[in-house]
């Protein structure tokens, strides 16, 4: 798409603004992006660049300035690990491949069913359980998910178990009373341990808008989140949003779902990522 | 505000004149931010765009109006105009009758077959639901669950092909005394081949009398890849966007019906049984202008 050796003309940034657009970068980003083009046309035209690598480093910065947040270098027991996110963009299915990821790296892992609203919420993540290997707790009868998440984390003390995470109801940000359910569950679990939740995983679906950013800056003001897992991008969807989210809040996107299956989970690559968005 | 952002635009040339390419230039591109911005795919943001600008070029500026105003009201109108003029409702095709819901993974296809048998029941039919939705785990765990809190008839039936449950349930209609049968597909890629021929297969078996694309209202600019996929494997004939209860702008209808033609016929707006509205065009078209 952009070839070594393009001079940059007016078509010829008309085509990159069309690109970025359809990665789903939005007008900010995309706007940003092409006028760095023009900042640095001389030496594009001159050859000393192309467009390809200026557009690519440009990303590339916007990346790297995220910080590393949550993360605590002294690995506390359990490790608690919240997942939040609007509905149906693979909250569940993430913690199933997370889970198996644990498991393989020899930790005891156990899966929190905090989803006590949605028909079958439940019966799903005790599946993934299973797949997983992992262990797996669910409500007493009629308990709210803060009281599961505080049994879940009384349980893991108990056994010694490494690794807890959380499933919760997909909710939307626009939701004044879903969202004060989530940092009520949030409060339990730091009182449980007063640096829990270890990690507060904000999962986005790839094929989501501008919308995506408006999320994550909601659930970043209410829930501090400490990283993004980006999912099914196996499709043709870019997820070019997340270059937005990453340099106005600068949280880091830590996974990326490929798939749904309880392999599909990868680290995110920022060079790959970025050289998929052009591709 | 975009029509806020207009007036400033339009300020120089208030009163009498006519819209020109060169005074409605600036007007055209803030439309064109507000679009895209809006998720709608920017092809087809382009498209309407040039279709706004004939519209707008040599109309009369009246003193009643300002060039701002007229501006946004030719947007609105051919917003309302591409997202369908007349409210398309759901055609009575017949009974028994069969609907097929398909999408993209999470849409909201489950939730939505539930609520679509709950409007029916409502209206004084019978519905009966099934799933072949064999893969996710819990799937048709769900469907039963949501069936049975709604007092909708759920068909059983134990069989992991989903052609074959198509087909049992086809044969389960008259013994249920069912009018109208609805089932749920699992959600697919566009681009996996396998799954797009099995949904098919499944809409072979079923011939059914409506063919329903469920979509989630914040999907960006995919919106376009994944409903020509759609409908060049498998066709479908009307649309259902969901999580519109939330605050995106839902520019994905405009994407959707510019390249496909298709009806939107309702909008999900909830998690309850009873959030699915009509779709209606003059509401859709303010929500997307912001
Ligand atoms: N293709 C693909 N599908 C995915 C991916 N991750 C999840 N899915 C699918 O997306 C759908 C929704 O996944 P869930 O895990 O139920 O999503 P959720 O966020 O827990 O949904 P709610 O709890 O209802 O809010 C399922 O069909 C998953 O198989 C992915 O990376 N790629
Ligand atoms: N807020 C809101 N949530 C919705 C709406 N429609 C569905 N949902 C939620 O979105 C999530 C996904 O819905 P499902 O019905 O499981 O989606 P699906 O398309 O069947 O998912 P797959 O079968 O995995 O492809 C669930 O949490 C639903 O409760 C809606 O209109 N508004
Ligand atoms: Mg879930
Ligand atoms: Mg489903």
């Amino acid at each position: 798409l952009l070839p070594f050796g393009a001079t940059i003309t007016d078509d010829m940034l008309d085509e990159v603004e069309e690109a970025l657009y359809e990665a789903d970068l939005g007008v900010h980003a995309s706007e940003f992006l092409v006028e760095k083009l023009r900042d640095r046309a001389g030496e594009i035209n001159s050859g000393k660049t192309d467009p390809y690598t200026v557009m690519k480093e440009s990303i590339l910065s916007i990346i790297d300035h995220a910080k590393e947040k949550g993360t605590p270098t002294e690995k506390s027991r359990p490790y608690i690990i919240l997942v939040v996110g609007v509905n149906g963009v693979g909250k569940t299915t993430t913690i199933g491949k997370l889970a198996l990821r644990y498991k393989n790296e020899g930790s005891s892992v156990l899966l929190a069913a905090c989803d006590t609203f949605r028909a079958a919420a439940v019966d799903q993540l005790e599946i993934w359980a299973k797949r997983a290997n992992a262990e797996f707790i669910k409500a007493q009868e009629g308990a709210d998910p803060a009281s599961v998440a505080y049994d879940a984390i009384m349980r893991a003390k108990a056994r010694s178990t490494d690794v807890v995470i959380i499933d919760t109801a997909g909710r939307l940000h626009t939701s004044r009373n879903l969202m004060e359910e989530l940092k009520k569950i949030r409060r339990v679990l730091g009182k449980s341990d007063e640096s829990a939740p270890h990690e507060t995983l904000l999962v986005l679906d790839a094929t989501t808008g501008q919308n995506a950013l408006t999320q994550a800056d909601v659930f970043n003001r209410d829930l501090n989140i400490s990283g993004i897992v980006l999912t099914k991008l196996d499709g043709t969807a870019k997820g070019g949003i997340v270059i937005s989210i990453i340099d106005k809040l600068k949280i880091p996107i830590k996974l990326i779902g490929i798939g749904e299956g309880v392999d599909d989970l990868r680290d995110f690559d920022p060079e790959s990522f970025t050289e998929a968005l052009f591709a | 505000e975009l029509t806020d952002k207009l007036e400033a635009v339009f300020k120089s040339i208030r009163g009498h004149g006519k819209l020109t390419e060169q005074n409605i230039k600036h007007a055209l591109r803030d439309i064109r931010r507000a679009l895209l911005e809006a998720d709608v795919n920017f092809k087809v943001a382009k498209h309407f765009i040039e279709s706004v600008q004939d519209k707008a070029l040599g109309t009369e500026v009246f003193e009643s109006i300002t060039p701002g105003q007229l501006i946004v009201k030719i947007v609105h109108d051919e917003l309302i105009k591409l997202l369908g003029e007349k409210d398309v409702r759901l055609q009575i095709k017949g009974s028994p009758e069969i609907f097929m819901v398909c999408g993209l993974q999470g849409s909201g296809k489950t939730t939505t077959i539930a609520k679509l048998a709950h409007y029916f029941r409502k209206n004084g039919r019978n519905p009966m639901v099934s799933s072949v939705d064999v893969y996710r785990p819990a799937a048709i765990d769900q469907l039963r669950v949501l069936a049975r809190n709604n007092k909708i008839t759920f068909f059983e039936c134990d069989s992991d092909d989903p052609v074959s449950i198509a087909a049992k349930a086809i044969e389960a209609i008259n013994t249920n005394d069912a009018d109208v049968l609805l089932i749920d597909t699992a959600g697919r890629l566009h681009i996996d081949n396998a799954m797009m021929e099995e949904l098919s297969k499944v809409r072979n078996i079923l011939n059914p009398h409506h063919v329903l694309f469920v979509a989630d209202g914040m999907t960006g600019q995919d919106a376009v890849n994944a409903v020509e996929g759609f409908i060049d494997f498998i066709d479908f004939d009307g649309v259902i966007l969901t999580k519109l209860d939330s605050d995106t702008r839902g520019g994905a209808a405009l994407s959707i019906r510019h390249v496909t033609g298709k009806p939107i016929l309702f909008v999900g707006t909830g998690e309850r049984i009873e959030a699915l509205d009509v779709f209606y065009p003059d509401r859709y078209a303010s929500r997307i202008l912001g």
